[in-house]
C-alpha cells in the first residue's frame, strides 16, 4: 500500500458516495447514464468473485464490499426507486458495443485461461470503457451539473492516481501487471477531456455547457 | 499452470 493507491482507493470510493448522494438528495437521476452504472455494477460483480477464493486484507474485504453494495444501491435507486426521473431517451449509448469486444478481448489476451482470471480480465478491460455512456450522454445533453462533473473528476482522478502506484510498484517492488496497467492508460486518456473542462470551466465557477 | 493469481488491488 502506499499513498498514491491509498488516494486512488479513496477517491474511488468519494465518487461512488458522491452520485449516491447526489441521487438521493435530489431524488432525481437526472443526467446520469444508468447504462455506465449497470456496467460497473458488472465491473465489481465479475472482479470480486476472489472475495470467495482468497482473503488479502480486511481493508481490501471492506472496500469490495462497499464498492459492490453502492453500485447496486446506485442501480436500484435509478432504474427502480427514481425511475420517473431517469432520462432514457439521452441514454442511449449501445452498450453490446462494449461488453461483446471486451468480452472476446479478455478470452484472447489473460493471465490465464481460467474462469475467475476470465472474469477479472473482463472487468478490467470493461471498467476502462463503462464510463463512456456517461460521457456520450453529457456530450448529447450539451451539459451536466456542477455536481454530476465532481462524480467524474473523482472517478477520472482514481484511475490516474493508480498508475502512479503502478509506476511506484514497479520501481520499488518489482511489481507489474500489464493488463490492469494498458487498460488503466486507456481508462484514464478517455477522462483527459473532461479533466480539460473540469479545470477550465467547474473550478472557475462556471457550469459544464458544450458549445452546440 | 501453477501459480493461481492474486489481485491485490481494487
Amino acid at each position: 500500500m502506499n499513498i498514491f493507491r491509498l488516494t486512488g482507493d479513496l477517491s474511488h470510493l468519494a465518487a461512488i458516495i458522491i452520485l449516491l448522494l447526489k441521487i438521493w438528495k435530489s431524488r432525481s437521476c437526472a443526467g446520469i447514464s444508468g447504462k455506465s452504472q449497470i456496467l460497473f455494477a458488472l465491473v465489481f460483480t465479475t472482479r470480486y468473485l476472489d472475495l470467495f477464493t482468497s482473503f488479502i486484507s480486511l481493508y481490501n474485504t471492506c472496500m469490495k464490499l462497499i464498492y459492490i453494495g453502492c453500485a447496486y444501491a446506485t442501480v436500484y435507486l435509478i432504474y427502480a426507486k427514481f425511475r420517473a426521473t431517469y432520462d432514457g431517451n439521452h441514454d442511449s449509448f449501445r452498450v453490446e458495443f462494449l461488453v461483446v469486444p471486451v468480452g472476446g478481448l479478455s478470452v484472447l489476451i489473460n493471465h490465464d485461461f481460467s474462469p475467475l482470471e476470465i472474469l477479472w480480465t473482463f472487468s478490467i478491460y470493461l471498467e476502462s470503457v463503462a464510463i463512456l455512456p456517461q460521457l456520450f450522454m453529457i456530450s448529447k445533453t450539451g451539459e451536466a451539473e456542477t455536481i454530476t462533473t465532481h462524480y467524474l473528476f473523482c472517478l477520472g482522478l482514481y484511475r490516474a492516481l493508480y498508475l502512479f502506484n503502478w509506476i511506484w510498484r514497479f520501481y520499488f517492488e518489482g511489481f507489474f501487471d500489464m493488463i490492469a496497467i494498458v487498460a488503466g492508460v486507456v481508462q484514464t486518456v478517455l477522462y483527459c477531456d473532461f479533466f480539460y473542462l473540469y479545470v477550465t470551466k467547474v473550478l472557475k465557477g462556471k457550469k459544464l455547457s458544450l458549445p452546440a | 499452470h501453477a501459480l493461481k493469481m492474486t489481485h491485490d488491488e481494487l
